[in-house]
């Protein structure tokens, strides 16, 4: 049974892309069949496992307004046989303006993924810095979200935002949404900072919180600009041994379903 | 003669709220009447320097949406007499759907803020992290830009994008909008990373580039708990003196203008 995974917050640079990238490649590591949607007109997802983003090449955009059939944009992965990528370019941007005028606009991700329900065990989403149509579209698409939350004040602030958004969707469009885990990254145990706003997210989520925390660690940073995922890059630094514990958990949570 | 200068750009989490919150901030405390004016839903600017986002109270939503008069809407600073804010506060999530039936959607914001223009040295608009309506109308309303950059791979690859709205920008609906400059966030020296994507920067953008850069301080993540801009928070602290010397850029370059 597939689960589909939206990583999504609408604050802009909490780890989205870095956690989508380093927990599908750790999924796949582990031989579960996993696809990774980007569903960012930034393309960072796709650059980051090394896709091509090439406007020539069918993409997601391709998928969801112009019909185009799944397997024509899914591109394998060159290093990890059971990775494999749906890919974003620039032709997403004006896909947000488009949907607006669609009937069942917010149900058009949902039915294009419907033929790879069955193929992989994961699918997992990287969502845009926003809760407009990309977003509610990936959600409703989803069987669960994982939220990335930066150990900093602006991040904890919109919490409250995105979780008024995933209950729309709930109440509206998809009522098994669930939330998978909270996901602290860019933690420093040096900054006071840091304690205390997650310190604040276990309060606030509980048992929701991902055991495992995502240290800051720069070859985390380093990794995209090869084209590859952290275990592809320094598979000995935290940063891929914290992802990997990460899709552990995922998987004791998903399997325990 | 006011400058309204937008802080913009679609990569999330590259420091736009803490450059537009303490620019404004500093050139308040150079006596430049300032107005801080916050387009992104997530309201962070708004809670960054104290004020309310009350969703009972005027926002910039009532104002562009909602046609109530500008001065309805705009708050005084508790601290800096020369800085004044127009809020953002939930009810603008929605506002990018609202504005796409609106015949001249894209120059609501030009018009909603045409009685300001001779009462402030400066506006600055903070940026939501997308390339949709919000951003369009903070660009079509606006003599320039201001484009924060963290120095980290990500944040370099979405650069052409951006670039390619402001082009269109200038085409359609605003022929002046200029780049005021380019500003390296986040900068840390010690690592190969930064010092690599801030020398790209500077071979793309040239001169535009700013010759102060802002280095990675903890400061500028601690202020917005308290609803403070740094330099009323901790006016000795790298952060501070870095966006006062930004601000002093500023000011000599559009006193050349
Ligand atoms: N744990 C970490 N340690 C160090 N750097 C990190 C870490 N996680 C992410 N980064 C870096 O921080 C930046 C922001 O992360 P990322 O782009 O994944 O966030 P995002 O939420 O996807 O951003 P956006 O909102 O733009 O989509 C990137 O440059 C990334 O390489
Ligand atoms: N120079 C700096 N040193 C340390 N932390 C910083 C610095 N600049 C910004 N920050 C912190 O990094 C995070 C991202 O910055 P900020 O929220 O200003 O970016 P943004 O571009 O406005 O994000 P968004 O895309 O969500 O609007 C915030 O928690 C902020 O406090
Ligand atoms: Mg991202
Ligand atoms: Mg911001």
């Amino acid at each position: 049974m597939t689960r589909t995974i939206a990583v999504a917050n609408q604050k802009g640079g909490v780890g989205k892309t870095t956690t989508a990238v380093n927990l599908a490649a750790s999924l796949a590591i582990a031989e579960r069949r996993t696809l990774l949607v980007d569903a960012d007109p930034q393309g960072n997802a796709t650059s980051g496992v090394g896709a091509s983003r090439d406007p020539a090449k069918a993409s997601l955009y391709d998928v969801i307004i112009g019909g185009r059939p799944l397997e024509e944009a899914i591109q394998l992965d060159a290093d990890l046989p059971f990775l494999h990528v749906l890919p974003a370019n620039q032709e997403l941007v004006g896909a947000e303006l488009e949907l607006v005028d669609l009937p069942s606009r917010e149900t058009m991700l949902r039915r294009a993924l419907a033929p790879a329900r069955d193929a992989y065990d994961f699918i997992l989403i990287d969502c845009p810095p926003s809760l407009g149509l990309i977003t509610l579209n990936v959600l409703t698409a989803s069987d669960a979200v994982i939220i990335p939350i930066q150990c900093e004040y602006y991040a904890l602030e919109g919490i409250s935002q995105l979780l008024n958004t995933i209950r729309l969707v709930q109440q509206n469009f998809n009522p098994e949404l669930a939330i998978d885990g909270v996901l602290l990254t860019m933690y420093d145990s040096r900054l006071n900072l840091c304690r205390q706003v997650a310190h604040d997210a276990k309060e606030y989520f509980g048992p929701k919180v991902f055991r495992t925390v995502i240290p800051r660690n720069v070859r985390l940073a380093e990794a995209p600009s090869f084209g590859k995922p952290i275990l592809m890059y320094d598979v000995q630094s935290v940063g891929a041994k914290s992802y990997i514990a990460v899709a552990q958990e995922l998987q004791r949570r998903s399997d325990a379903l």
